[in-house]
Formats: C-alpha cells, sequence, structure tokens
C-alpha cells in the first residue's frame, strides 16, 4: 500500500483509504487519524501501534478463563442472524473438548427451520451432547434444562447457542433478557459477522445495553474480510476480541492476535 | 446523526438565495460521510461525490427548478444510476438459482420466494443443492412444508450436481423450480467451481445473489466473484429490519448491473418485499 517510507501527506490519505476499506467505519478512522496528527514519528509505525493498542488494550484469555472458572462454566452465544454463532459455537466446543473439558450444549434456537438437526449434527461430530425442546418451546427453559443437566453430570462447561435476531426488534431482546437472567451465563459472547460494515459497531452497541456482552468473535475471516469492525467495537466498547472464525472446519477458530490482524489490515 | 447532518447541509441549501461553490462543496462532504456509513464502496464513494460536485457546479438546473433542488436531484439521480434500471421477476415458468455467500438468508428467500411466486398463481418445488451445510436439507424441507411447495432433496447426495439433476425430473411439472445453494465466498475455488457447473447444468433463467444488508467494503469484490463465474440477473437484500442501510448492496449492484428485486424485512416467510428504490435511497442518505 505504500504507507511506509511516503511523504506524510500521501501516507494520512492511504491510510484513512485502508482503514475504510477494510471496514474500520469513519467514526474509528477519524479518531486514529486525529491520535496520530499529533506525533512526529514514522507514520506507518504510529498508525500500526495507534490501531493494535486500541485492540490489546482490552485483552482476555479465553482459556484462561475457562479454566479459572467454577464449574460449569456457562457461555452463551449471541448475535444477528447467520452471522455464525452456530457453527462458533461447535468450534468452541470441540477446543474446550480437546483441552479435557466435558460440555454439553444448550439448543436454544427453538425458533429457525433446522436449527435443532443443525446443532445436534455438530454435537454428534464432535461428542458433545445436545439438549434440546421442541420447535416453539422456550428458549430459556432450554438453558435451564442444559445447564441443571450439566451440574447433575458434574460437566465442565455449558455452551448455549441462541436464534439470530436483529439488534432492532424489541420482543427478541427481550426474550434474549430473559435467557440471559434464567441461565445466569458467565460469558457472554457477541458473534459478527467479519464481512459486516458499519452495523456490526450498531449490532454490538445494542446488544451490550440491552443483555451486556463480555467478549467477541468475528467469523468468516477467511473470506478475505479484513474485519475492521473490530477495531470500532474494541475502541467504543471496549470488548476484547477473543477468537476469529476462520473457516467452517471445527479447527478453524484462531485465537484473536493484535500483532497478526494489525499486520493484515494494510497489506 | 448522519442523516441530520445531511439533512440539514441540505435544508441549507434548498433556502440558499443563490448556490455557492463553498456550500455545494459542504453538502457533498456530508453525502460522503452519509454513503460511507452506509458502507457504499470507498472508491465508489469518491468518484460519486466528485461527479455529484462537478454537475452541481456546472449544471444549470432545469425550468422552475431553483438550485438547492437542483442539487438534490442530482444526487438522487446518481445514486439511482447506480442501482441501475429496476426489473420485477417474471411470472413465467423458470428455474431460479439462488447462490451468495455464508449466512446471507438465501434458504430462507428460497422459501419466501417461492411464497410469493405462489400467491401469483405459480405452482413452485425447491431443490436442496446445498450438501455441504448440516442440515440444510432438514431447513429447506421443513421451509417447504410451511409454504406448501414441492421440493427435493437427499441426504446422502455426494454431490450437489447429482441433487440437481434428480431435482430438475422431480420437479419437472413445477411451473418454477428454486435451486437453493451452499454458501461460498470468493476465495472458495472448489465451490466456485461447483457453482459453475450447477450454472452451466441447469441454464436457469435467474441466477440470483443473495446479500446481507449488513455486508460492508467487500460485497463490492465478492458480488464481481460471483457475477464473473455465472453472471448475476437479480440481486435479493435481506435483513433490511435491522439497522444496517445497504450500502454494500449497492455497490454489488453497480458493480454487476443486476438490479434488486426484493427485500428481506424480517426472519418469517411473509417478511419479503417488491424493491423500492426510492426508498432505498431515502433510507441509505439517512
Ligand atoms: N467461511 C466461513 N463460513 C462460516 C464461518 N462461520 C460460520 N460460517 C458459515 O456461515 C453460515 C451461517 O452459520 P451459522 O452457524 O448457521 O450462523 P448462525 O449465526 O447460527 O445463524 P442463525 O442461527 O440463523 O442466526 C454457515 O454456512 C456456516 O458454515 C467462518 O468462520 N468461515
Ligand atoms: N431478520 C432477518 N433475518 C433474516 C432475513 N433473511 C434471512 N434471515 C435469517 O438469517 C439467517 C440466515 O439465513 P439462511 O437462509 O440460513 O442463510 P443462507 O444464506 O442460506 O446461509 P448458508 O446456507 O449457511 O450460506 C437465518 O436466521 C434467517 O432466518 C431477513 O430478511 N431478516
Ligand atoms: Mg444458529
Ligand atoms: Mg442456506
Amino acid at each position: 500500500r505504500g504507507i511506509f517510507g511516503k511523504p506524510r501527506e500521501e501516507s494520512i490519505e492511504a491510510l484513512e483509504m485502508a482503514l475504510l476499506e477494510a471496514d474500520v467505519g469513519i467514526d474509528a478512522t477519524e479518531r486514529i487519524k486525529n491520535a496520530v496528527a499529533m506525533q512526529k514519528k514514522e507514520i506507518g509505525a504510529i498508525i500500526r501501534e495507534e490501531v493494535k493498542n486500541i485492540l490489546s488494550e482490552n485483552s482476555m484469555d479465553f482459556d484462561e478463563f475457562v479454566k479459572t472458572h467454577e464449574k460449569p462454566v456457562k457461555l452463551l452465544f449471541v448475535g444477528i442472524n447467520g452471522s455464525g454463532k452456530t457453527t462458533t459455537i461447535a468450534k468452541v466446543g470441540y477446543r474446550l473438548k480437546n483441552n479435557g473439558y466435558s460440555c454439553v450444549f444448550g439448543s436454544c434456537d427453538t425458533f429457525r427451520a433446522g436449527a435443532v438437526e443443525q446443532l445436534k449434527y455438530h454435537g454428534e461430530k464432535i461428542g458433545i451432547e445436545v439438549i434440546a425442546h421442541d420447535y416453539g418451546s422456550d428458549p430459556a427453559s432450554v438453558a435451564f434444562d442444559a445447564i441443571a443437566h450439566a451440574k447433575a453430570k458434574r460437566m465442565d462447561a455449558v455452551l448455549l447457542d441462541t436464534a439470530g435476531r436483529m439488534q432492532t426488534n424489541k420482543n427478541l431482546m427481550e426474550e434474549m433478557k430473559k435467557i440471559k437472567r434464567v441461565s445466569s451465563a458467565d460469558l457472554t459472547i457477541f458473534v459478527g459477522d467479519g464481512l459486516a460494515g458499519n452495523d456490526a459497531l450498531l449490532e454490538a452497541k445494542e446488544f451490550d445495553a440491552n443483555i451486556g456482552i463480555d467478549c467477541v468473535i468475528l467469523t468468516k475471516i477467511d473470506s478475505d474480510a479484513k474485519g475492521g469492525s473490530a477495531i470500532a467495537i474494541a475502541q467504543e466498547l471496549k470488548k476484547p476480541i477473543i477468537f476469529l472464525g476462520m473457516g467452517e472446519g471445527y479447527d478453524r477458530l484462531m485465537k484473536f492476535d493484535a500483532e497478526w490482524f494489525v499486520k493484515r489490515l494494510f497489506e | 446523526s448522519l442523516g441530520n447532518a445531511l439533512r440539514n447541509s441540505i435544508k441549507r441549501v434548498m433556502n440558499a438565495p443563490h448556490i455557492d461553490s463553498n456550500l455545494i462543496r459542504e453538502v457533498c462532504k456530508d453525502i460522503q460521510r452519509a454513503l460511507l456509513q452506509a458502507d457504499v464502496n470507498v472508491k465508489q464513494v469518491l468518484d460519486l461525490t466528485k461527479r455529484i460536485e462537478k454537475r452541481a457546479l456546472t449544471e444549470k438546473p432545469a425550468a422552475g427548478m431553483g438550485s438547492g433542488e437542483h442539487v438534490v436531484h442530482i444526487m438522487y439521480e446518481e445514486l439511482s444510476n447506480l442501482l441501475g434500471k429496476g426489473r420485477s421477476i417474471e411470472l413465467k415458468k423458470q428455474k431460479i438459482l439462488m447462490l451468495g455467500i455464508y449466512g446471507q438468508g438465501k434458504t430462507t428467500s428460497c422459501a419466501k420466494l417461492a411464497r410469493y411466486l405462489q400467491k401469483k398463481g405459480l405452482s413452485v418445488g425447491m431443490v436442496a443443492a446445498d450438501i455441504h451445510r448440516p442440515a440444510a436439507y432438514d431447513q429447506l424441507k421443513q421451509l417447504s412444508e410451511k409454504v406448501n411447495s414441492k421440493f427435493y432433496g437427499d441426504i446422502h447426495a455426494k454431490s450437489a450436481i447429482d441433487v440437481v439433476d434428480r431435482g430438475l425430473k422431480e420437479l419437472s411439472d413445477c411451473d418454477v423450480i428454486i435451486i437453493d445453494t451452499a454458501g461460498r465466498h470468493k476465495l472458495d475455488e472448489e465451490l466456485m467451481k461447483e457453482l459453475k457447473e450447477i450454472n452451466d447444468r441447469v441454464k436457469p433463467e435467474e441466477r440470483i445473489l443473495v446479500i446481507d444488508a449488513t455486508t460492508g467494503q467487500q460485497a463490492k469484490e465478492q458480488a464481481r466473484a460471483f457475477h464473473e463465474n455465472v453472471g448475476i440477473t437479480g440481486v435479493i437484500l435481506t435483513k433490511m429490519d435491522g439497522s444496517a442501510k445497504g450500502g454494500g448492496a449497492l455497490s454489488a449492484v453497480a458493480e454487476v448491473g443486476a438490479p434488486i428485486m426484493f427485500i428481506g424485512t424480517g426472519e418469517k416467510i411473509e417478511d419479503f418485499e417488491l424493491f423500492d428504490s426510492e426508498r432505498f435511497i431515502s433510507r441509505l442518505l439517512g
């Protein structure tokens, strides 16, 4: 991109283009520009540092969290329609199982066609039991049952899959509040589509305002998406990005690395 | 909000006794911000605002049109040009191929489209040609039961082309056959090859790209990849019930030159509307 070693004025423009084209959004881009304008050093390095700082300021080690948390640790996966929640929950379950933890899935999407069958397929493939009710039943009751099951069987982790929902849908956000309350989830994970633009921040913001989110996973990064929304989310909501979804395979869950992410953003 | 900023600068332009270049540049800056916020492709936004500014500064307004209204008119015209000429789906015997990136709403839109066409008096059959996604067959089968359309799928299928071949035979007495395909992106070489194969075999009258309204800067490039592989004839823009403006979809449409035919406005099968370009542009600008 020629940001490094070029005259300062031209580089700021190139930087701006790179950030906007990576879905960082205009607000976050302007803040970065302003932070950089203050400094005198070589611009390429400053920009990288600024973005890296934004991304690492609030970091979280998921594996460490699970290791030290009281069991069963309850993980709630939320996000808008089609962002990759069900696929991601399977990947996280796979990771936990490989790390020696016993897990159970709660199939709390009791609405969408094929949702239960989809999670059951993953459960069978990975060897994780799925607690499910009929379509149309109360998602909170599925969460309750999955947790009760985990406690009875002295399991390590409960992973709750929820139906996708638009953050603008009041009724569905109310339903999610109930699921969170009934499950008293230890970790609420917002699963965002890596291909999303400015809306990703709006989604994360609204989910956080309504039910509180603890961390973020961005999916479909293998599609060549830069996932710049991670920067807007980190900057404004101060939430850690814990993983990146890098494909459909169970092992396609990459631990978030700010250095790797920033390098890729500008190439 | 951005919508307010643009609306205010437009008001200023409309109320100005005569138009000056500074006011025009100010409006264009606000238009630029609004379009970027709406996820329109960055390079397209820069070209577009340059064009709007140049036209606003050099063109004479039409008879009876104030110079303020003229700027607004140019803005709407330039955005409509990106959208291209609208077209509705033809109510005739045809095969429709649904394609797009992972999770955009293809499978759901198959059912929505089926319901729409059935209401228009056509018989519809859907083919579950997604043999990759877990329970894709179940999902489409359940949806077909909801809309009461015919259905063909095979949970043991070894290839998508195989399902399609048999599906076309089984559903040959349907007026319309809608083929659901697996999600894929521009870097999925094998899957793009599969899509090309399906298209060559089926020779569908419509090849519809399903795009999520939340898609950002990748929209244009990803759409181009689909267009290069099979040639897009129409677009369905989904998840317009959220807060996203759909600027990415606008860029994709401009890239492939295919019209948006429908928008998805919710998870239910009836949440499906004909595309209205004026409403879309107003919403885009906030
Ligand atoms: N390439 C790629 N595809 C992904 C990734 N994560 C999810 N997908 C695909 O995205 C599509 C949607 O994934 P789901 O897991 O069903 O998404 P969801 O959020 O559970 O969807 P809803 O429950 O309908 O809201 C599927 O085709 C997945 O295989 C990823 O990291 N990379
Ligand atoms: N709110 C809303 N949700 C939608 C809309 N269209 C589809 N969805 C939802 O988006 C999610 C993904 O839809 P699918 O139909 O499974 O998407 P897909 O493109 O077939 O996904 P893959 O086959 O995995 O690539 C589901 O939860 C749908 O219910 C819409 O217009 N509005
Ligand atoms: Mg799901
Ligand atoms: Mg599908």
